[in-house]
């Protein structure tokens, strides 16, 4: 079986937590590979 | 409880999935850069949770608890869980005796703001939290699929227009060839990197070898935090007092062309790639979709992380038979 899920763009939690003045800090996006140092962090 | 948010702060792409006897539908991220499936459920009630579609299990004829709680520490922060089975129909392929995780309590408050109400992941078992198999990796078993692969293709503009394909590849989604290399660990989809071109020129910086995680689970283009300082001077880019590299929107054409050399074929990011223009307030900026990570790869060589900058330029196949990644000119 060969299937084709479409996919669509949203904002992303940033935009939207953005436009309420709300900042999301920056992290390190390898750490999600690190899971046992993201859980210390 | 924002600081645990990152990767999936900034992920835009989702689509649905059903789980359940009848059908309940939920959109989710369709990860490559982690292994579990996980949605939100009846057993949470937080006001994360409640902002979203919730799974029922009790109105699943087919779901099956298994009693075991699961914690998965998410780069978007830890969710915790209860494991169950069920039939998770994904495009038409139904999966059947899937373990999914089921929130019982979500990451954390920003998770408000998310617009998916669960994650797929598409990785290795390897790496899977709690062991739970896979969705790719049932549908293996479950001998599902023409071949046992999938692609992606992300449009550069537009809400519609993306897809992820199981089974086999969507000729109509690139043009040319699929350049393929192989998977250097299986946990992760990663790949080595042999060289780093700055407008042609061979920077050398990866000359010894750097790896790089293909994630549609992050949306910028990663960089070892050893190379930026170069990069952002080659580019011509200047800190703000936010931390974002910002370059003049009207200078974007004149901008370096990005290369990567996998398995001796050069893959080039324009300038259009990896800017983002934005609009705010009636003021136009740009800023460069490029962050540094300060972590190695699990082999100490330098990690790239190919995330939607990337992947909008390339389709990409994953494929599990052969364990290689291939990429080609997204259409």
């Amino acid at each position: 079986l060969k299937v084709k899920i479409p996919l669509q763009k949203h904002k992303s939690m940033r935009e939207t937590l953005g436009e309420k003045g709300i900042k999301i800090p920056y992290q390190d996006p390898a750490l999600k590979y690190y899971p046992e140092q993201f859980a210390g962090s | 409880a924002s600081m645990y948010i990152n990767n999936y702060a900034d992920t835009t792409y989702f689509g649905a999935i059903s789980i359940g006897t009848p059908p309940q539908s939920l959109q989710v991220l369709f990860d490559t850069g982690s292994s579990n499936l996980w949605v939100d459920s009846t057993y949470c009630n937080t006001q994360a949770c409640n902002a979203h579609t919730k799974f029922d299990p009790q109105q699943s004829s087919t779901f099956s608890a298994n009693g075991q709680s699961v914690y998965l520490p998410y780069g978007a922060g830890s969710l915790y869980g209860q494991l169950g089975y069920d039939t998770v129909n994904v495009g038409g392929i139904v999966v059947t005796n899937q373990e999914i995780g089921l929130s019982t309590q979500e990451p954390s408050n920003p998770f408000l703001a998310a617009k998916f109400d669960g994650i797929l992941g598409l990785a290795y078992p390897g790496i899977s939290a709690g062991g739970q198999t896979p969705v790719m990796d049932n549908m293996i078993s479950q001998d599902l699929l023409n071949d046992d692969l999938f692609a992606f293709y992300l449009s550069r503009g537009g809400q519609q227009g993306s897809e992820l394909s199981f089974g086999g590849v969507d000729n109509s989604m690139y043009q040319g060839q699929i350049y393929w290399t192989p998977v250097t660990s299986e946990t992760y989809w990663q790949i080595g990197v042999q060289g780093f071109q700055i407008n042609g020129q061979e920077t050398s910086w990866c000359s010894q070898g750097c790896q790089s995680i293909v994630d549609t689970g992050t949306s910028s283009l990663t960089a070892p935090s050893q190379f930026m300082g170069n990069i952002m001077q080659a580019i011509g880019a200047q800190q703000s007092q936010y931390g974002m590299y910002m370059v003049d929107c009207s200078q974007i054409n004149n901008l370096p062309t990005l290369s990567f050399v996998i398995s001796g074929t050069a893959f080039p990011l324009p300038p259009s790639a990896y800017i983002e223009q934005q609009n705010q307030n009636g003021y136009q900026f740009c800023s460069v979709n490029i962050n540094p990570t300060y972590l190695p790869s699990q082999n100490g060589q330098p990690l790239w992380i190919f995330g939607d900058v990337f992947l909008r330029e390339y389709y990409s196949v994953y494929d599990r038979t052969n364990n290689q990644v291939g990429f080609a000119s997204a259409v």
